[in-house]
């Protein structure tokens, strides 16, 4: 399964991993 | 054959056969992955293998909507299936080797949650996976309550339960973590697999699957409540509803094992829901990375909305075994069901003359799940 998410944001918003990076619940996919 | 030499018939039988080949194809196999390597060495980029047409179009061509409730009803428990407790529709030769015996197929896939399946304590949060796990969960009849407890929302901080959430501005995953010490590898981890900037929609270079977006949400458009101008494929333009902002893209792979409900990443409302009926093939990275576009092959379910920086959407994308997707505010919702055909899609809006705001959610609250079958 996979969740897929396309959302528009202002430029300067910044991923906060990487991929292939794990992540958990609470954990910031990015912020800005 | 009859007046063939012994040593004819010997290249006739089929072990040898299958040897030969075999050995062939692991040399051919060898072969290309040394050249692979020498092409790196020499700094040359080198082109992603993509899955030809009928590689593609072979997997879906079973009848997977058809199987689905058949397999649901042959791994649903014995208590749901109305047969005696103690019971199993599958007799115990079959049952071990998909459950979790030591090196059955499931124990294979879901890596430590089988452990955590069979150990009470650990689902509820109040401890790490008890030694001996595994051979609880060998006792269970059917793989069901390993998806139950894949989905479960219990209470303790673990698995969707309270857990503390960051600052407003941060866009949370759509799945949950298990908070504290028991934190249960790797039940809660998803893998994102690639973050891309939508901008690549429009070229070929679809080796991260960015040129999905545009068909993923085929025909839902931003403003008028995300109606529905049929299948054609948004441009970035229609999607990016406000100037100086941008269109970002993230694909979050939950591996087999990995908890199965997805959360509201951050404070939206969602207006508008799209079904696309389709095939159940594996999500995996790889298959990903092989067969183009493989998420707008699949059952999938998209739901778009609006925050505070303008368009949001989400897609649950179903795969092998999980293709049964609910969201739980839309009882309307039935997918991997045999009356879709492939290529339609069923739309549903939630903004009605009573509420034309939609349906909002907050930061991690519980917004779907994926079942099995």
């Amino acid at each position: 399964s996979t969740i897929v998410l396309i959302f528009e944001a202002p430029k300067d918003f910044n991923f906060k991993l990487k991929a292939g990076q794990k992540i958990r619940f609470g954990e910031a996919l990015g912020s800005l | 054959v009859h007046t063939a030499t012994a040593r004819t018939l010997f290249w006739l039988r089929p072990l040898p056969i299958l040897l030969v080949t075999g050995s062939g194809y692991a040399g051919y196999r060898q072969y290309e992955k040394y050249r692979e390597q020498e092409l790196e060495k020499l700094g040359l980029e080198i082109p992603p293998k993509l899955a030809g047409p009928w590689e593609v179009a072979l997997p879906p061509a079973g009848p997977q909507a058809e199987a689905g409730p058949v397999e649901l009803y042959v791994q649903t428990c014995p208590e749901t299936a109305l047969l005696a407790p103690d019971s199993s529709l599958l007799p115990p030769a079959l049952r071990c080797p998909q459950t979790s015996q030591p090196g059955g197929m499931e124990a294979r896939e879901q890596g430590g949650p089988v452990q955590v399946g069979a150990n009470a304590p650990a689902v509820t949060g109040l401890g790490p996976p008890q030694p001996g796990g595994a051979a609880a969960l060998a006792a269970q009849a059917c793989v069901q309550p390993v998806y139950l407890d894949l989905r479960g929302k219990h209470e303790g901080g673990c698995r969707g339960g309270p857990a503390p959430l960051p600052q407003p501005q941060r866009v949370l995953p759509a799945q949950a973590e298990a908070a504290g010490p028991a934190r249960m590898w790797p039940a809660q981890c998803d893998q994102p697999v690639r973050w891309e900037d939508p901008e690549l929609w429009a070229g070929e270079e679809l080796r991260s699957g960015a040129g999905e977006g545009g068909h993923l949400l085929a025909g839902v458009v931003p403003g008028s409540a995300h109606l529905h101008r049929g299948p054609a494929l948004p441009s970035r333009n229609q999607l990016v509803t406000r100037e100086g902002n941008e269109l970002y893209h993230c694909v979050i792979y939950l591996a087999p094992g990995d908890y199965h409900c997805f959360h509201s990443p951050t404070d939206w409302t969602v207006s508008h829901r799209r079904h696309f009926p389709g095939s159940l093939m594996s999500v995996n990275p790889g298959m990903a990375r092989w067969i183009k576009e493989l998420f707008c092959h699949n059952e999938r379910v998209v739901l778009t909305g609006d925050w505070k920086h303008g368009f949001f959407s989400l897609t649950a994308v179903g795969a092998t075994n999980v293709g049964s997707i609910r969201i739980y505010f839309d009882r309307d919702l039935h997918t991997n069901s045999p009356r879709y055909s492939k290529g339609s899609y069923n739309d549903f809006s939630f903004v009605t003359h009573t509420n034309k705001e939609g349906i909002p959610m907050r930061k991690g609250e519980h917004l779907g799940e994926f079942n099995l079958g």
